[in-house]
């Protein structure tokens, strides 16, 4: 599911996590 | 408590993704557009999330002297070309703000993602910038650049290398062909962006990537679907998931 995907990785920009 | 720190494309990607309450629970409390005039505010890390224009990195470079925040994290929706990064850096050492930078990531997220199988590469008026007689080479040319990184966001989001195929002679074959020198000259690097997602246990089938051009595909210009959804489109249009009436 591309917008999960998505979705997970803005989450991960937006906790400060590298990606 | 959090900055996030937006463009006009950026934020048409964040936009069908995530609600203001949901970013809230992420600790952002206030988000901001890049180009607005903004007021300090100190002892906050601020999250940047912006495509890589030059006009962005002059404006960072900026808000880092000032300092606008506290510690900048920069993510750049697609690659920051590395002329930008140089002159992005050799900014913040001239103003002595390099230490607020925190960290500065390609995020390979170019692309607005509208539903679970749909997405758009947020390129408005692309076909009349492919089709005008009019139009320069290097306006075609930035047209291309821009479909191909975007594609390129998507194959690096789902982790998969695909066999692209395409109609001959048009705008398909262009985006085709620099998205495959894209994706052979990222392949050559030994940790690329698509080593982890195939030893994740990624399928060791190929997935096929087919591009059509508009102008050779004339059926889909006159078909219309017969659903709420496309008559929705056509009588009020719809923008981002969204129906302004």
């Amino acid at each position: 599911d591309l917008r999960q995907k998505q979705i997970d990785a803005v989450v991960k920009m937006l906790n400060l996590n590298s990606p | 408590f959090k900055v996030l720190v937006l463009d006009p494309f950026t934020r048409d990607i964040i936009a069908p993704l995530l609600k203001v309450n949901e970013l809230r629970k992420y600790g952002i409390t206030l988000h901001l557009m890049l180009g607005a005039d903004r007021q300090p505010i100190s002892d906050v890390p601020a999250i940047y999330f912006v495509a890589q224009t030059e006009q962005n990195v002059k404006r960072i470079a900026l808000d880092v002297s000032v300092p606008l925040y506290d510690t900048f994290h920069l993510n750049f929706s697609s690659p920051l070309p590395r002329p930008s990064l140089e002159e992005l850096a050799s900014e913040c050492v001239k103003t002595d703000s390099i230490s607020r930078v925190n960290k500065v990531y390609d995020q390979y997220l170019g692309f607005v993602s509208l539903e679970k199988g749909l997405f758009s590469l947020a390129q408005p008026r692309s076909y009349v910038k492919l089709n005008d007689p009019a139009a320069k080479d290097t306006d075609v040319e930035q047209a291309v650049a821009g479909m191909v990184e975007g594609i390129f966001s998507v194959l690096v989001s789902l982790g998969v290398v695909p066999i692209i195929r395409c109609p001959k002679g048009g705008a398909a074959e262009m985006v085709a062909s620099e998205l495959e020198k894209r994706l052979r000259d990222h392949l050559v690097t030994r940790n690329n962006l698509f080593t982890e997602a195939s030893q994740a246990g990624g399928s060791f089938q190929r997935p096929l990537l087919c591009l059509f051009d508009r102008n050779f595909e004339l059926a889909v210009a006159v078909q219309h679907g017969w659903t709420y959804q496309p008559l929705v489109h056509e009588m009020i249009g719809l923008n981002l998931n969204r129906v302004t009436v």
